[in-house]
């Protein structure tokens, strides 16, 4: 967990954005978040590791910042739909 | 504020604040520190309930919210609660939008009603900052306040200047533009230097500061008799105002080990004890340096501004008598000091004055363009209040504990920020039809170029402030609320300026959250945007350029072209006339630039529309 910063992390939706619903009760929101959960490396359970997701975005744009590893970026790079991650920075009051 | 709405024009109870209600039914967002919600400038007196379509939350474990603060939120660095631990935030939501509060002062200076610029305005106050203000918060607050329902986002906050697809702020606010909330940023500290600003987005609204014409005047008076005025907030009813030697730790100016500027260092130099000690300003704050003095004994500070800083100069919560006294004071100081063997000087303090001719004058400190990101937008776009602001804060900063009432002064462009989200509530509330970019437009072809002495806004060296540091202007809300004609942009003019600021799909796509297809766009120049201001970067070919206004004044008006050409430049104008029928017509002109000659020297010009009633005028800002 020391290696983790937190990323801004930009995605595109696929092609046809409806076929990621896999409940019809769930929500737009919903989906969006399961979709973007799908980028992030696979958690075990029993390692009590911390939620990898900071925050899900569904206005600002498309896409969410997680607490990643230089690694887990290069592996989900790989995956379709994915734009750019970088780093977050830390602004300054005025 | 205890000043800044009148000297900005707002009366009570007559006028354009009258006309505007105060800001009623308006939601202004601030992503800031958080907030103090108990303090008075939240009360929610008078206030009406907010708006249905309001759907934030406030997540203070006890019921502190009310009609005026209707949401308060933090996120993952904002320590478990929207408490303002800094109180940043509490000057900015009340500088915004805080309620009457009367009797407000701090050490008995800049004493007077309080009340921010949009009084009826409601808060939602979004905590996106502790020691520093993280992208993922600062994204999350933008995405939760969209849903939530603001009209107004103020962030007195940022970054450096980066391409829009990597400006975080940018990609937020655009958003929120598309969704009709107005974004209101500061333009940064960063001055006086050029090409230092943060949120040039032509999408949001950049906020420089500058004066008014309070000072809270703590004189030094030296042993030639010689007074220099200066500021400071800490002025003891029980100084006596004897002559004390001075010391300089900096006089030796090629000594580069000298504490000039008053470090921790200063503790261990015994020729301050007793003495009026003189600082440069920088490298640590102006209360610290302060504080060193008073700990190494010292009696006094005078702490003068370098060439930098130049007449801006400001009032600080001091631990000791103490002044800042401007660059030519500075100079004449130590004139002094080098022209005896045995320097004396005191203190005599003269509280709260109104009437500096200079004012409205831009503060060193803010950040100056041409644009980094977009040249081709003249950014800042406008100015207003940010030295020296008293307004509400989060604690006593006179140690005391017997009333919740506490204010401070501040100054940064974060203070001017607020007033221009105030401003823009008060539009909104008049005008709720009104699109952000048309806010913009009244408010930046309506400013004040002149000084309350009737002579063009100077800068920190009063010298005339050019267009790359005042934008359009100082902001004058009553005429902002009847501009005659306006500006608009609607959020699709965007994509052919951002392919034309050559971004590729992606980076557009990324920025209007769809796929673009710049090819099939048409590609325009930055100039092209129909913005309310011009930056040109004149070359030897000929510049043309079409705008479309759109008549928000009389049905029935004719307006007639006046242009003041950048030097080297010839401008013309077609048509000449403009006659509008109805409200709401929009018609377009023809700008056309031609260079005269090489073009070599920066210079500034304007364009004014004017009818028997409006004058419309876009600056122009021609750069080699």
């Amino acid at each position: 967990s020391a290696n983790l910063e937190t990323y801004i992390v930009h995605v595109e939706l696929p092609e046809s954005y409806t076929q990621l619903s896999t409940s019809s009760i769930s929500s737009p929101n919903e989906d969006l978040d399961s979709w973007y959960n799908s980028f992030l490396p696979t958690t075990i359970a029993s390692t009590n590791e911390a939620p990898r997701m900071v925050y899900c975005y569904h206005n600002v744009f498309k896409g969410f910042s997680a607490k990643l590893s230089a690694e887990d970026v290069k592996v989900m790079e790989k995956k379709p739909g994915f734009l750019s991650a970088r780093p977050q920075r830390m602004l300054s009051l005025h | 504020t205890t000043h800044s709405p009148i000297f900005l024009g707002l009366h009570q109870n007559s006028g354009f604040w009258r006309e505007s209600n105060y800001g009623k039914g308006v939601i202004i967002g601030v992503l800031d520190t958080g907030i103090e919600p108990n303090h008075p400038s939240f009360s929610d007196e008078g206030m009406p309930p907010p708006p249905a379509k309001w759907k934030g939350k406030c997540e203070f474990n006890t019921p502190v919210c009310n009609k005026k603060l209707i949401g308060a939120r933090f996120f993952q660095d904002g320590n478990g609660s929207p408490a303002d631990e800094s109180g940043h935030g509490t000057h900015t939501a009340g500088t915004a939008a805080g309620n009457f509060v009367m009797g407000a002062n701090v050490f008995g200076n800049a004493n007077g009603t309080a009340v921010g610029v949009a009084p009826h305005a409601h808060l939602a106050i979004y905590k996106v900052c502790t020691t520093g203000c993280s992208e993922s918060d600062i994204l999350a607050a933008m995405d939760v306040a969209i849903d939530d329902g603001v009209d107004i986002l103020s962030l007195s906050l940022g970054g450096s200047s980066v391409p829009f697809h990597n400006d975080n702020i940018a990609l937020g606010a655009y958003s929120a533009m598309e969704k009709g909330i107005l974004v209101s940023c500061s333009a940064g500290n960063n001055g006086p230097f050029g090409s230092t600003l943060s949120n040039d987005a032509p999408w949001i609204l950049t906020v420089g500061a500058s004066t008014i014409d309070r000072q809270i005047r703590a004189t030094a008076v030296l042993g030639n008799k010689e007074e220099l005025d200066g500021q400071s907030l800490y002025q003891p009813k029980d100084f006596h105002p004897r002559l004390y030697p001075l010391f300089y730790p900096g006089l030796n100016q090629s000594d580069t080990d000298a504490d000039r500027y008053c470090t921790e260092a200063l503790l261990n130099i015994t020729q301050v004890k007793g003495k009026i000690v003189i600082c440069e300003v920088g490298l640590i704050p102006p209360t610290s340096k302060g504080t060193n003095v008073k700990a190494a004994g010292g009696v006094g500070m005078i702490m003068i501004n370098s060439e930098q800083e130049g007449y801006t100069t400001r009032a600080d919560a001091h631990v000791l008598p103490a002044t800042n006294i401007n660059y030519a004071d500075g100079l004449k100081l130590i004139a002094y000091l080098e022209s005896t063997s045995s320097p004396v000087a005191t203190f005599s303090f003269k509280g709260t004055i109104i009437g500096d001719s200079h004012a409205p004058a831009v503060a060193s400190f803010s950040s100056r363009g041409p644009s980094y990101s977009s040249p081709g937008i003249l950014k800042p776009d406008i100015i207003g209040p940010g030295v020296n602001i008293l307004a509400a804060y989060h604690e006593s900063v006179e140690n005391s504990t017997n009333t919740k009432a506490n204010f401070h002064v501040l100054s940064g462009t974060s203070m001017s920020c607020p007033h221009l989200s105030g401003v823009a509530a008060l539009l909104k509330s008049a005008h709720p039809d009104w699109s952000p970019a048309a806010i913009k437009s009244a408010m930046m072809t309506t400013a004040d170029l002149v000084n309350l002495a009737q002579n063009p806004i100077e800068d920190e060296k009063h010298l005339p402030a050019d267009l790359f540091t005042m934008g359009s202007g100082h902001v004058n809300p009553a005429r902002a609320n009847n501009p005659g004609l306006i500006y608009d942009i609607e959020p699709k003019d965007y994509i052919p300026y951002l392919c034309g600021l050559n971004y590729s799909d992606r980076e557009v796509g990324r920025i209007l959250q769809r796929k673009a297809n710049c090819k099939a766009e048409s590609r325009i120049s930055e100039t092209q945007l129909n913005y309310p201001s011009f930056s040109i970067v004149v070359g030897s070919t000929i510049q043309k350029y079409t705008r479309t206004v759109t008549n928000v004044g009389d049905a029935n008006s004719i307006y007639r072209v006046k242009i003041d050409q950048p030097g080297g430049v010839n401008v013309t104008v077609k048509p000449r006339i403009l006659s509008f029928s109805k409200v709401n017509q929009k018609l377009s002109y023809d700008i056309t630039f031609t260079p005269l000659s090489p073009y070599e020297t920066p210079s500034d010009g304007s364009l004014t529309w004017t009818s028997a009633k409006y004058s419309v005028r876009s600056p122009i800002a021609a750069q080699p």
